[in-house]
């Protein structure tokens, strides 16, 4: 699976996620990726994409969840991050990017790797592989 | 901060002896896939245009799991979903099952942004794909050695396993997507 999500000059945010989903899979099998609100999730506050084991993370409407954390708990990407990775979910289900509206990014996974990078317009960057 | 990108190509277990060679090149396609992202949101592009454009890196780059190089079904065919949404209306797009798009998560903006629905499967995605300006390709195309040779792996692990039940997460990593 890969994803991207972004903040612009004009404050909007966005999210996408494009998968080949998981190896083996059965007829017809869906994942999290094209499921809005599960793998993918975008508003007016925070943009998320998700990557890991669908079934898990459909299961806890995770990419919502975030947003949700987000906008009830008190505007802390972090937070809203570690809640999601932490307490919904189990280790070695799944892994996030997000930013929020203040172009904060966060990136976590419970899975032990997950490739990934970010960069904003103040030169923060972090590009890693595992945990 | 003006703008801000973060993208990912997948978690999972990868085991720290990765070799030194395949690292690199995961390292300079994660920092090639910001570049482009980056510099688009830099000259003032929009935020959709810079994950799209992002992911089409990412897709066309048989390293990760999304078009040329995702993953196989059981029946040996690549299926590849993607999903687009944009914040500042809550507009999405959507598709799932398809089969000769070479970048998927194109058709799925199409999807949000020239038709009135949100999420196209299977065939009615490739329908879809028939209406609107995307580039197919053979099926062919998302074949990669790597990949089959996992299907295969897996085919053969599935026959040899007593239980479905999945314990460790070496043993559960052929579900991440």
């Amino acid at each position: 699976t890969v994803g991207a999500v972004a903040k612009d000059k004009d404050g909007n945010l966005a999210a996408a996620t494009s998968t080949g989903g998981m190896t083996n899979k059965k007829f017809g099998r869906v994942g999290d990726v094209p499921i809005i609100g599960s793998g993918t999730y975008a508003n007016d506050q925070v943009a998320v994409s998700a990557t890991g084991w669908g079934e898990k993370i459909m299961l806890s409407v995770s990419a919502h969840t975030l947003a949700a954390h987000y906008k009830y708990e008190g505007n802390d990407l972090k937070a809203s991050m570690n809640y999601l990775v932490n307490e919904v979910l189990n280790p070695g289900d799944a892994g996030f990017i997000a930013v929020d509206k203040y172009g904060v990014f966060s990136m976590r996974t419970n899975t032990g790797s997950m490739f990934r990078a970010a960069i904003d317009s103040e030169g923060n960057k972090d590009v890693g592989i595992w945990e | 901060k003006e703008w801000s990108i973060a993208l990912h190509g997948g978690a999972g277990a990868v085991s720290k002896d990765m070799p030194e060679e395949r690292q690199q090149a995961y390292m300079e396609s994660l920092e090639e896939a910001l570049t482009i992202g980056a510099e688009i949101l830099e000259n003032g592009g929009s935020a959709l245009d810079a994950i799209e454009k992002t992911v089409n890196y990412l897709e066309d780059n048989e390293l990760y799991n999304a078009g040329k190089g995702a993953v196989f079904t059981s029946e040996g065919t690549n299926e590849l979903d993607a999903a687009i949404m944009d914040g500042s209306n809550l507009n999405a797009g959507a598709v799932t099952g398809v089969t000769t798009v070479k970048n998927p998560i194109s058709l799925a903006r199409k999807v949000m942004t020239e038709s009135r629905h949100v999420f196209f499967a299977a065939e009615g995605a490739e329908t879809f794909a028939d209406q609107v300006d995307v580039e197919r390709v053979d099926p062919e195309y998302f074949y990669t050695e790597s990949r089959y040779r996992s299907l295969q792996r897996a085919l053969e692990r599935e026959k040899q396993e007593s239980s479905n039940l999945l314990e460790t997460p070496e043993e559960k990593a052929w579900k991440y997507g």
